[in-house]
């Protein structure tokens, strides 16, 4: 028999609920499962078989062909890429107020450092307090070099004189530390704008809170259209997060999640691995 | 956005014709969507729907009011039920006594600003304010408080080579003692409930300090964690208050109602945005206006 919409209509709804639990911001859950509804519509069916198995077959797929969006290259192979060229690559870390940016930074620097790169950072919150020493500390841990201004200096200068600092002494990449915006303060997403306009990186990365809720549509929006964003790195999966935040922001800009955050340690990241997190999810 | 959606739906309560199960479901099914997208827990949300679906089917509307308006006020009510009431305890230090205030919350929360917000308040209200840094571990941590502190006119503690955040505090408490501090308020590392090292140190220290109120930092973007890991903290140091932060951006702060739900702890504060004078008494009309849209 054929697969009635009142049939999975039940299913459907307990599996949104389910996604919502996991973090999946609510239109995000909605949308897959109507995608679900879509892609089962006319399909045959046991006069007696359970419709769940087949659903959660087909919210695997769904849910690994978000996950798995395709990009041109890797995270690793574009910093190749550049450096090869004999230039430095430019990385700006975006995100709101808290979300793990300036640790995140420093993981991604070890990473670098471990993978053959030399490295330096800007300082480029100028704003928040202790912002500064706070990238100093972790630089100084790193055995690279933080390239400063005085707080109150334009953060987009900042960035600049670290790109260049980074030419003159051969150093591979630059990573840019930004202050913490809300995605809703104009001003500040301008000012953004300005460090990517003046830096021209050659990665943006949405450095973004797993915890966060149905907010996440709204920054990763609002971030991609002032700024682009290439990847996303997703922080404190440790906290018992379930990370429906990764499907809900690749849903909607269509960007991968390239690493995980998974502590407070510098060697506390991970790339990120699609399937095994659907299989968590799916369960 | 979906705040227009809720408000229709109530639009539609009035202009109907006639209140029945049909349109009551409606509600219901519209409320849920509302409050899922505002981040609140899902039990909390399927728990409420339930009772709010009763009542406006079941419940005789008070003399004088119409069927109409009394479901509205059915959602209202057992809203405002799940924050623990109408009424903020106006939070004021006691008199004659050294408080101590504690900030304790997830990583990245908001403590270390909104612990100068609050030194700040109090000490534009006339109260003695001092600050300790017990964060040991988050670099710049202790810079940080000290930079805010200063912008405040609030004296700062803090031992920025210390590894024990006990022996900090007792430091920093014995200092402002002696100096008659009528209010230390103390900020803390940020934690989540399955580091354990971390969370055996947060419950040392309400042990050992036994702090007039230990203040629970909910950030406003926070998704269906927050109930669990309130919990915890409340479990573990028994939460007094909670302070939603980043109000100021569009997340709508389910997750704090969550968090009162696990702790059982009023909000008394909203912080919204970076500066010393960004924090608010919390209306709770207000938050659940914008809660429901
Ligand atoms: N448990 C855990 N904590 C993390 C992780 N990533 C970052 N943190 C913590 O989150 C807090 C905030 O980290 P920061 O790097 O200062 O965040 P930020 O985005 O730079 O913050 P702002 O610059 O103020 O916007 C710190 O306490 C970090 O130690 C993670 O993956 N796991
Ligand atoms: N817009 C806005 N930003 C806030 C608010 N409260 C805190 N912040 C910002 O959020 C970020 C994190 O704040 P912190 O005070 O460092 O948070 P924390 O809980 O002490 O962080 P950890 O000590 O690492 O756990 C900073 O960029 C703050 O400026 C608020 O109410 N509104
Ligand atoms: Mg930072
Ligand atoms: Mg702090």
């Amino acid at each position: 028999k054929e697969l009635s919409s009142k049939e999975l209509q039940p299913v459907l709804e307990e599996l949104k609920l389910s996604l919502v639990r996991n973090d999946v911001a609510y239109t995000v859950a909605e949308e897959i499962c109507s995608e679900i509804a879509e892609k089962l519509s006319g399909v045959k069916v046991g006069r007696f078989e359970d419709v769940r198995p087949l659903v959660k077959k087909t919210l695997r797929q769904v849910l690994l062909e978000t996950l798995k969006t395709s990009y041109e290259k890797g995270f690793l192979e574009t910093v190749k890429a550049k450096v090869s060229k004999g230039e430095p690559a430019v990385i700006l870390f975006v995100g709101v107020n808290g979300s793990g940016k300036t640790l995140t930074i420093a993981k991604v620097g070890r990473m670098l450092l471990r993978n053959g790169f030399t490295v330096c950072i800007a300082c480029s919150d100028t704003f928040r307090a202790g912002a500064i020493e706070q990238v100093e500390i972790l630089a100084k841990r790193l055995g690279v070099r933080a390239i400063k201004q005085t707080y109150g200096s334009d953060a987009a200068a900042v960035a600049y004189d670290a790109v260049q600092y980074a030419r003159a002494h051969g150093i591979n990449v630059v990573l840019i530390d930004t202050a913490g915006r809300m995605q809703t303060r104009r001003n500040l997403m301008e000012e953004m704008r300005k460090i990517a306009r003046v830096t021209n990186p050659d990665l943006v990365v949405f450095v973004g809170d797993s915890l966060t809720g149905n907010d996440a549509v709204n920054q990763a929006e609002e971030f991609m259209k002032y700024v682009g964003i290439d990847f996303v790195i997703l922080t404190k999966m440790d906290a018992d997060a379930k990370g429906g935040a990764a499907i809900s922001i690749s849903k909607l800009i269509g960007r991968p999640v390239a690493y995980i955050g998974t502590g407070q340690d510098l060697e506390d990241l991970e790339p990120f691995d699609p399937e095994r997190f659907v299989d968590k999810i799916v369960v | 956005g979906l705040g227009k959606s809720l408000r229709s739906t109530l639009a539609k309560v009035f202009k109907a014709s006639r209140v029945d199960k049909e349109l009551v479901k409606g509600l219901v099914n519209d409320l849920v969507r509302a409050l899922l997208q505002a981040d609140v827990q899902v039990d909390l949300v399927i728990d409420l729907a339930k009772r709010v679906e009763d009542r406006a089917l079941n419940e005789k509307p008070p003399p004088g009011v119409t069927r109409r308006e009394h479901i509205v006020k059915v959602v209202y009510d057992e809203v405002v039920k799940l924050l623990g009431g109408e009424n903020v305890s106006s939070p004021v230090p006691k008199l004659g006594k050294m408080n101590v205030y504690m900030l304790v919350g997830l990583q990245g929360s908001g403590k270390t600003t909104t612990a100068c917000k609050l030194a700040s308040f109090y000490q534009r209200r006339g109260f003695r304010t001092g600050l300790i840094c017990a964060d040991v571990y988050r670099p710049g941590a202790y810079q940080q408080l000290k930079q805010l502190g200063d912008k405040a006119g609030v004296p700062v503690y803090g031992e920025p080579d210390g590894k024990d955040p006990v022996k900090i505090v007792l430091d920093g408490l014995e200092l402002f003692r002696r100096s008659k501090r009528d209010l230390v308020i103390i900020d803390t590392a940020g934690r989540h409930k399955d580091e354990e090292s971390l969370m055996k140190e947060v419950k040392e220290l309400y042990e050992v300090i036994k702090p007039d109120e230990v203040i629970l930092t909910v950030d406003a973007t926070i998704g269906q964690q927050a109930y669990s890991q309130a919990k915890a903290f409340h479990e573990a140091v028994g939460v007094g208050s909670i302070i939603v932060t980043k109000m100021d951006g569009s997340a709508r702060g389910g997750g704090a109602l969550s968090a009162v739900a696990a702790t059982g702890a009023p909000v008394k504060f909203i912080g919204v945005g970076e500066k010393l004078d960004d924090l608010e008494v919390f209306n709770p009309r207000r938050f659940v206006a914008r809660l429901l849209g």
